[in-house]
Parts: structure tokens; sequence; C-alpha cells
């Protein structure tokens, strides 16, 4: 399904190169949770963002079922990420103007959903998510736990076949966590693909692969 | 030292009222390690908010020193803000147009430290950190954990009589959340007071006392 080929990233700081990412090979089959773990600034957002198609690498090739995606016109890329792939961004990414259920809809939108049924499923996602008592507030009205919330939720909103989670629970406690953590063993099960970068050792063992890198070269996968 | 009595703080939203925190009361001496704790929405941003003097409350007497801040003068609340406190937030709140190293001085910019003891003292804390590979990266240019620790850095600075951690450890991996802890240990073991928000409940051991809070109230101390 997805297959990266001696895919790199750099970055060049006047005269000194960073390293995001050496080279590396990596595949992915679809029905699979794997968690991405590593010390911080090991490479793992990085690798998320470019598997979200959200960036793109410095060198090596990105081939997603069987195509080059460096091949597919902007319009298909855009839409790719947009319908098939649910992100949520360590730092949330929430549209500050407008409300959580605003927030949660943007992919419908896209997604042209007919405004009932969106709603319905923004208001179902986000009482599963304890957040039916926000549906109004605005980003910075809420609690950082709850902000992250809203990310998981507007991921969720268009049923993507694959979530990528970039540290979803940072800032959870327990149950919350583990509430997250059991969506997303439900969307496994449905034969969705889960790959979530998370720094809890616990959820390790409740994984069917883990990934780990450092210094942006992958130790293990 | 800290006296909070009968605090509240509400929100109006429209015809309806958020409580974050119905009236507490709460006390804390200086020299301890005091850890929050609660679910995500319970309050505890607010009461570290409240606590920094970043945000004033909608009822109730904070006492400090024996002296009812709302009675203090301006420049006198921001110099205690500035010079007696350290804060971490919990989204961080980096200057995105200054590099670490800047971001780290600010603080002491306010201090009026001289030039040479302030890049000293910023290099000093920012290599216990992990992070003298990255004081001229700008904050778009770090992972999630090295702008949360350059956000530690910042805070400890000055070497603040206390300080205020909104879950300084979520973003980090275990290794180097635990490094955090052995400063903030090392800061309590020098008398000073570190009230650290968290949702870890390993670290609920480490610490002299737990303060859980739930719905707004608080149900242990
Ligand atoms: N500006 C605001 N307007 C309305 N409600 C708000 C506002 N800011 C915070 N709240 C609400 O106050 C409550 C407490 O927020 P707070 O940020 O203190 O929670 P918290 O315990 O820090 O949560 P978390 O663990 O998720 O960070 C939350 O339910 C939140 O929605
Ligand atoms: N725009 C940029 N310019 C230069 N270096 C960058 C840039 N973005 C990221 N980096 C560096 O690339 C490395 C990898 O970053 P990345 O965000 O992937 O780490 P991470 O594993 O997600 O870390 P964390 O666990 O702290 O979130 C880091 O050392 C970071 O400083
Ligand atoms: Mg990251
Ligand atoms: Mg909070």
């Amino acid at each position: 399904m997805v297959d990266l080929r001696s895919i790199a990233k750099r970055y060049q700081m006047g005269e000194h190169t960073v390293h995001a990412l050496h080279p590396l090979n990596l595949q992915f089959h679809s029905g699979q949770f794997v968690a991405i773990v590593g010390p911080s600034g090991s490479g793992k957002s990085t690798l998320l963002n470019l598997l979200g198609l959200l960036d793109q690498a410095s060198a090596g090739e990105y081939w997603l079922d069987g195509q080059n995606v460096a091949n597919l016109p902007d319009r298909e890329i855009s839409a790719i990420r947009c319908l098939k792939i649910g992100f949520i961004f360590q730092s949330f990414n929430l549209f500050p103007s407008m409300s959580v259920l605003e927030n949660v809809c943007v992919p419908m939108h896209y997604a042209e959903k007919p405004k009932d049924l969106m709603r319905e499923r923004a208001m179902e996602v986000l009482d599963r998510l304890g957040l039916k008592d926000r549906i109004d507030h605005k980003p910075t009205e809420l609690s950082g736990g709850q902000r992250q919330r809203v990310a998981i939720a507007r991921a969720l909103a268009n049923d993507p076949p694959v979530l990528l989670a970039d540290e979803p629970t940072g800032n959870l406690d327990e149950n919350t966590g583990e509430e997250v953590m059991e969506i997303f063993r439900e969307l496994r099960s449905e034969g969705r693909s889960v790959i979530m970068v998370t720094h809890n050792p616990e959820y390790e063992d409740q994984v069917d692969r883990v990934i780990s890198i450092h210094d942006g070269n992958i130790i293990r996968s």
C-alpha cells in the first residue's frame, strides 16, 4: 500500500545541514495499527507529515498503491489528503475563528457531505469524545486536552481509511486517553490503518507493529 | 505564602455560564513540589494561570505573602510575574520570530541581566535540556518536544523562586521527561516552589503533595 524508497528529509541552515530523516525504506500494509516511537527530535513528526502528503521529501520516492506520488497532479494529491487520510496534528492546528462544530465539519465540506448528515456525524464524534457541551466554543475557549480532542474528531469526521495521529493523547488524562485508544482499536478492527506517533510506552503492547526512530534513522520496524 | 480565598472563575457564554472553577480555598507554602492532577477540562490550567497572575479571578481573593494582590499596582504585579515566577505554558507560547536563544533571554532582559551573563545562563539551561545544537532555530524549525523544552528553559532562566509548569512533559519521551523532573527536584531541594500540572500518574509519588481537581472543584489537597 505505502512504499517509501530511500526517503530522506534535510533542512539547510546556512552552512549546516539538519538531517531530520536519513535515507530510509519503509512499507505499510492496510489494516494495521502501527506505533512510531523514539526520542524527542528523532524525526517522528517529519515521517508522519511525509506519509500524510503534508510535506515533500528531499530525496527518494513515495509509492502509494502502485503509483509514484511525485507524478500525481496536485488536484489528486489534495483529494487523497482530504478524503483518504485523517491527520491529527501534534499542535492541533484548529481554525481559531471557527467553533468546535465548524472545525469538525471542515473535512466534510470538502467531501461535499449533505449538511444534515455533516452535523449528525460531527455531533456523533464530539459526543464520543466528551465534547458535546463545548460545540459552540472557539478553540481559545477550550482546555488543552479539549483542543486535542477536537483535532481528533476532525480527523475522524470523514471515516478515512487511513488515520495518522501525532501524539494524540499527549494532553489527555489516562481515562480520556484510553477512550481515544478504544476508538483507534475499533478503526483497526474495521480494517482501517492507524499510524500513531506516541511517547507512551504502555501503548506499544496494544499495537500490531512498532517502528522505532532514533536521530533520523529507523532502528526497528 | 499563597492563600486563595473563595477563588472562582466563570465564563459567560450567552445564556450559559461555564464554571471553570467553583469557589475554592487553597494555601501553598514555599519549598514544596506540588502536583495538580485531574481530568481534561477540570480546571487545572485555569488554577495555574490564576496562581501565576496571568488571569484574574471572577470572585474571591488572592493573598500573596500577606498582601491582597488586587490592591497591588500593575507595575508591581508585572514585576512579581516576571521576576518571581517562572511559567511553562501548556501550549508553550514561544515568540515565533525569535530564535531559541532569544526566546530564553526574554525574561532576563526584563530582569536587566548583563548581556554576557544572560547568554551564559541561556546556554547553560539549553545545554542541560539537550538543545545546544538548536539555539539559532526558530520555533517553527523545531519538533514539538524541542519547543516544550525551550518553554521550560525560558521559565528557568531567571532562577525564579516559584516555578509553575503546565504539563511540562506532555510532548516528551520518558528519558527526556525524566531529565525535566530531575531539574524540578533540584529546584525543590534548593528551597524553591514547583507547582506542576500533570497527567502522568507516575509523577504523583515523586512530589510532596497532590491536589486533585474535578469539574472545577478541589476533591483532594
Ligand atoms: N475562555 C473560555 N471560555 C469558556 N470556557 C472556557 C474558557 N477557557 C476555558 N474554558 C473552560 O474551562 C474549563 C477548564 O479549563 P482548563 O483549561 O482549566 O482545563 P484543564 O484542567 O487544564 O484541562 P486539560 O487537562 O485538557 O488541559 C474547560 O471545560 C474549558 O472548556
Ligand atoms: N523547518 C526545520 N528546519 C530545521 N530543522 C527542523 C525543521 N523542522 C524540524 N527540524 C528538526 O528535525 C528534527 C526532527 O523533527 P521532528 O519534528 O520530526 O521530531 P519528533 O520526533 O516529532 O520530535 P518530538 O517527539 O519532540 O515531537 C528535529 O531535530 C528538528 O529540530
Ligand atoms: Mg513530533
Ligand atoms: Mg490544561
